[in-house]
């Protein structure tokens, strides 16, 4: 069932706001740990804490989230992560 | 019952703004020829949106939390485990293996060697031209030379008269005569440059894009409700004399509109400018017989924001960033083979506005990752088949981590795949 379809990708970031080297940080200064899993539907992404010595992730040390629709919202311009997590998303945001 | 050659073609930050994948702007026939011979994914991504990781990824079949690089620091032989690669898994089932242009990410990443001795028969070529890549070669207004972003160039105004690019091509299409007599098949990698920055080609593709041609990203404003985290900061090209001039302000800029319609004018006209490579390898190809035993896979290692959520260059878990070109050729399986004497990728100049239109190839919108890559032309091929990796994988050289493709490839392979026929 294509709805069934992931693709994984992730991203490293020095700090939760943006500074010199966010775009590229090295191994011993990654903080956070950005994983996004995508299907035909959506893409959600977490933001969470990340221990590059012993490459762990922390899912229960959440930094932020995202959450697009790809029929109501193709080009990911509004975030409903957050209104997802107290089950408010908007009607017109709605898939 | 011989084995198939293999072409993989891999061009950097290539996002998917060409005509196969649906964009009118872009001018990018030659491309838009292989998909209409090929099985193309319309929703291929990479697993990092930034090279050295992507590359590796893809190349071993491992995602990053398994190669454990996430930056450039790294060589996954010593760093996490000793995987193979999709090269060396061919070079060890009998085939040639050669590399030119940036296939590994060079430096350590790839340990100051593209991983030679482990993935390539020959020693992997590097266009000579690749030192002046970021050198002062752009002509400014000033008619003084820069080390620009938006850097078209007068080929007699550049040091030994080439591009990288160019060279690639030219001994891409060298090793293709030799092993045309090769009693062994091959597994040649092409890795181009372009359109990553600086966007440095020859002037006249400028032509193709007429600036009032060309439109803002739909979305240029950063969003809202975009956390911090998320958002990428496009350090790179600020490291540009062009855009340095400017004086943008950190993080969140703007680029002044008109500069930001000038690097999509540019990276489009790189686009059509590697399409003209790509044309000019995939007819030599065809030129030496060579199109009816060859695999050709035509993919990206991540894409590139072109000013969408105020956001340039990759960097990010955006889809403009994550979202890659992925296609396979597989002679007699995409495409029946061509009657005698016809060519199935004959040289289409993308100055020629007659050779725009192309009747589009097998196509699917199935979710597929770029660590499928491996496993899937390692099947193509007939190699044997990569087991599904355990979990953790480090202690295992060979397993893959994504998908094998093939059932995308049509339901005959079915019953030759006794691993797909579950």
């Amino acid at each position: 069932n294509p709805r069934e379809l992931v693709a994984y990708s992730q991203y490293p970031r020095p700090a939760d706001t943006p500074q010199w080297n966010s775009d590229n940080p090295s191994l011993k200064d990654i903080k956070v740990m950005g994983y996004s899993i995508r299907t035909i539907d959506y893409r959600y992404t977490v933001w969470v804490g990340f221990d590059p010595h012993e490459f762990l992730a922390n899912f229960s040390d959440i930094h932020a989230g995202e959450l697009y629709f790809v029929d109501s919202d193709p080009l990911q311009d509004h975030n409903i992560y957050n209104y997802s997590q107290h089950g408010e998303i908007p009607p017109s945001l709605m898939p | 019952t011989d084995a198939l050659n293999v072409l993989l073609i891999i061009v950097d930050d290539l996002r998917p703004s060409l005509g196969c994948y649906g964009d009118k702007l872009v001018k990018s026939p030659n491309i838009d020829q292989l998909a209409s011979h090929s099985l193309l994914f319309q929703n291929a991504f990479a697993q990092q949106a930034v090279c050295a990781p992507s590359r590796v990824s893809f190349l071993t079949g491992r995602r990053p939390d398994t190669t454990r690089l996430y930056d450039f620091g790294s060589y996954w032989r010593v760093h996490a485990g000793n995987f193979s690669t999709l090269p060396q898994h061919f070079k060890e089932n009998g085939y040639v293996t050669m590399s030119v242009g940036k296939v590994f990410h060079p430096g350590i990443s790839s340990n100051h060697s593209d991983d030679s001795p482990y993935s390539w028969s020959l020693p992997p070529y590097h266009p000579s031209s690749e030192k002046y890549e970021n050198t002062k070669t752009c002509r400014g207004q000033d008619g003084e030379l820069h080390a620009n972003l938006i850097c078209p160039v007068d080929m007699a105004d550049v040091p030994e008269g080439t591009l990288p690019d160019k060279q690639s091509t030219e001994e891409a299409i060298c090793l293709l005569e030799k092993m045309k007599t090769s009693a062994s098949p091959f597994f040649l990698a092409v890795g181009y440059h372009k359109p990553h920055i600086p966007f440095r080609y020859p002037k006249e593709f400028q032509k193709l894009y007429p600036l009032e041609n060309i439109t803002l990203a739909p979305d240029p404003e950063v969003p809202d409700s975009l956390p911090a985290v998320a958002y990428n900061p496009w350090m790179d090209i600020r490291q540009r004399e062009d855009v340095q001039a400017l004086n943008i302000s950190v993080p969140y800029g703007p680029i002044p509109v008109d500069f930001q319609r000038k690097i999509r004018q540019s990276y489009f006209a790189s686009v059509s400018y590697l399409d003209t490579q790509v044309g000019h390898l995939l007819s030599a190809l065809d030129d030496l017989q060579l199109a009816n035993n060859t695999i050709i896979a035509f993919t990206s290692d991540h894409g590139w924001a072109l000013g969408e959520h105020g956001e340039w260059a990759k960097y990010s878990n955006f889809d403009v960033t994550t979202r890659v070109p992925l296609m396979f050729y597989v002679p007699g399986r995409t495409t029946s083979f061509p009657e005698a004497g016809k060519m199935l990728f004959p040289y289409l100049d993308p100055f020629d506005s007659a050779s725009q239109s192309m009747e589009p190839g097998m196509q699917t919108t199935d979710l597929v990752e770029l660590v499928s890559l491996f496993p899937t032309l390692a099947s193509l091929a007939g190699l044997p088949i990569l087991p599904p990796c355990p979990v953790p994988s480090f202690h295992v050289e060979l397993c893959r981590e994504g998908e094998n493709l093939l059932k995308h490839f049509g339901s005959h392979d079915l019953e030759e795949d006794p691993e797909l026929r579950g």
